[in-house]
């Protein structure tokens, strides 16, 4: 069984049947299907070898390759799970499934804690926040005195850190988002609960009908 | 008032976040 079409695909590095990715994550088999018309596209813009690399994430998201930023670097190297460099497809979407509408709020918040604790130690210290605060206003060319800045860090802290032990653990983050929901809103796209609206041409390929 | 900010908040408002312009055509 099979068409050519399907061959060709098992063919690219990286690639996963749609049905081992679909039973993963939050998406339909043709969801998985539809994300690979987008995964195809973003791999190929710049090299075209079925993998993003960097620079082709910088120019989907800013629509300029070399436009460097702080949060999409860490977006890159969360969606990057082998560290090697490049996203390939089941990596592509088991990563955009956190962001997906149904998957689970728990997974949304364990995300954001690991994309806002920069280096890696378990915790989101005042360094990393006052280095992210300072990379925003950056890339929005606002401009605030490091007094306001200190001030809003040490706001967010007063209110996050609950032991005063200077740093935020992901008990406190739990709490913290509670709280402040609103923080999580940029970890969900609708635009997933859509996708085979949004790039169907895959969808008429579709060897498997979805059940649900 | 920039001082009531949320910190966590301006960050969530980055362009390097908003994964949404990936589905853009």
């Amino acid at each position: 069984m099979g068409c050519l079409f399907t061959k060709h695909i098992k063919q690219i590095p990286g690639y996963e049947e749609p049905t081992v990715l679909a039973g993963e994550t939050s998406f339909t088999v043709s969801e998985v299907e539809a994300l690979y018309e987008l995964f195809k596209k973003l791999s190929s813009s710049i090299i075209v070898d079925g993998l993003i690399h960097k620079e082709e994430f910088q120019l989907a998201l800013f629509k300029n390759s070399n436009t460097r930023n702080l949060f999409a670097d860490r977006i890159f190297d969360l969606f990057d799970v082998k560290r090697n460099g490049v996203i390939e497809f089941g990596e592509f979407v088991r990563s955009l499934s956190v962001f997906h509408p149904n998957t689970a709020i728990s997974e949304k918040i364990e995300f954001a804690f690991r994309l806002y604790d920069l280096r890696h130690t378990g915790f989101i210290e005042r360094e990393e926040l006052k280095e992210m605060v300072l990379a925003l206003l950056k890339e929005s060319d606002l401009c605030l005195s490091d007094d306001v800045v200190e001030t809003i860090v040490d706001k967010t802290f007063s209110e996050a850190d609950l032991n005063g032990d200077g740093k935020i653990d992901r008990e406190e983050w739990k709490e913290f988002v509670a709280r402040n929901p609103s923080l999580l809103k940029n970890m969900t796209l609708p635009y997933l609960k859509d996708i085979t609206i949004a790039f169907p041409s895959f969808v008429l390929y579709s060897e498997v009908e979805d059940s649900d | 008032r920039p001082v009531m900010m949320n910190a966590f908040e301006l960050i969530s408002t980055s362009q390097g976040l908003n994964l949404g312009t990936l589905f853009e055509k």
